[in-house]
């Protein structure tokens, strides 16, 4: 994977989505 | 029972980004967490639009709970 490619997958992008919200969760 | 865990996390996660607990994520909730998580204001459009299933403008906990599990790969 290559991050901050154009055509990076929107699967990608939802995985990065609900990882942050996860660890944002977890942070707090 | 997973369902009900998956069920529940996605709950919880909702919130986050349904602050004011309307029921449902508008687009500008999403962008509201520009910020708040590392992804830019496309990407979260780009969120926002795969997970409105019926593309109504309106996220459902349904159709957030559905993506979550999509990325839990059930």
């Amino acid at each position: 994977m290559e991050p901050g490619k154009p055509g990076a997958t929107n699967e990608g992008v939802l995985a990065n989505f609900f990882n942050s919200l996860l660890s944002k969760k977890t942070g707090t | 029972d997973m369902k009900r865990i998956i069920a529940d996390k996605a709950r919880e996660l909702f919130i986050v980004c349904d602050k004011e607990e309307k029921g449902f994520v508008c687009r500008r909730d999403m962008q509201r967490l520009d910020g708040e998580l590392p992804l830019s204001p496309e990407q979260l459009e780009e969120v926002f639009d795969s997970l409105d299933d019926d593309g109504n403008g309106f996220l459902t906990l349904e159709e957030f709970t559905d993506g979550f599990g999509g990325f839990l790969g059930l």
